[in-house]
């Protein structure tokens, strides 16, 4: 464990915070996708499938538990929960997301680093998390009145994923077989996606002004 | 060449 993968895990660990709180206390979940939210269920479903074969650390674990729980119960307090589903932009959250699922169970099937079942879930769950973010990015530059919770959310998420790739970076050049092009290929992409959402929300820091896209 | 593989990543 080094400081920018431990930055990187904390900074995704608020962001998730962020979110539950914006919709646990103030009861809305505006300006969220759900798309993007069932996404990330999926990723993190399909990801920490090796909390029942393999151990690695009790915080390893904990933190495996936390994204599952936190991402599956975000999708059901949008789903089900009255008030919070009455927040929902149903109307401006129309990005078609099962359309990304299928294109990254093909890639991953293609390209992965072995062929086991553990494996290739694996390598899919890289790739989606890699696109997760769309729907979100597509519904925020609809959204007129970006909340600062909201941007907040995707500015953390993003944060996280740059720091993984100096995570990576550090990882490189402190242990020797540290090699995994899937890995860095598909988190360079996904921060890459977050680069117009960063500028702006920069700017709108900068200046002081409420954060609003481009449309 | 030993199996090395590294998912201690979240």
């Amino acid at each position: 464990m080094n400081i920018f993968r431990l930055a990187g895990d904390m900074t995704h660990l608020a962001s998730v915070l962020v979110l539950l709180l914006k919709i646990h206390t103030i009861k809305s979940c505006a300006g969220v996708s759900l798309k993007t939210q069932e996404l990330y269920a999926i990723v993190f479903a399909t990801r920490y499938l090796d909390i029942f074969t393999s151990f690695y650390s009790i915080y390893n674990t904990l933190m495996k538990l936390v994204f599952l729980g936190s991402s599956f119960s975000i999708v059901l307090y949008m789903k089900y929960h009255k008030t919070v589903h009455r927040s929902y932009d149903r109307e401006q959250d129309t990005f078609r997301h099962w359309f990304l699922v299928l294109p990254c169970l093909l890639l991953a099937l293609l390209i992965h680093e072995k062929f086991t079942f553990l494996e290739v879930l694996w390598t899919f769950s890289l790739y989606l998390e890699a696109v997760a973010i769309l729907p979100q990015l597509v519904l925020l530059q609809r959204t007129r009145n970006i909340d600062n919770l909201t941007g907040q959310y995707v500015f953390l998420l993003g944060g996280y994923r740059g720091l993984y790739i100096l995570n990576w970076i550090y990882r490189y050049f402190t242990e020797p077989h540290f090699v995994h092009w899937i890995t860095w290929i598909s988190g360079l992409v996904q921060t890459l996606l977050y680069a117009d959402f960063f500028f702006y929300y920069s700017q709108s820091w900068k200046n002081n002004k409420k954060l609003q896209l481009p449309a | 060449e030993e199996d090395y593989f590294d998912h201690d990543e979240l």
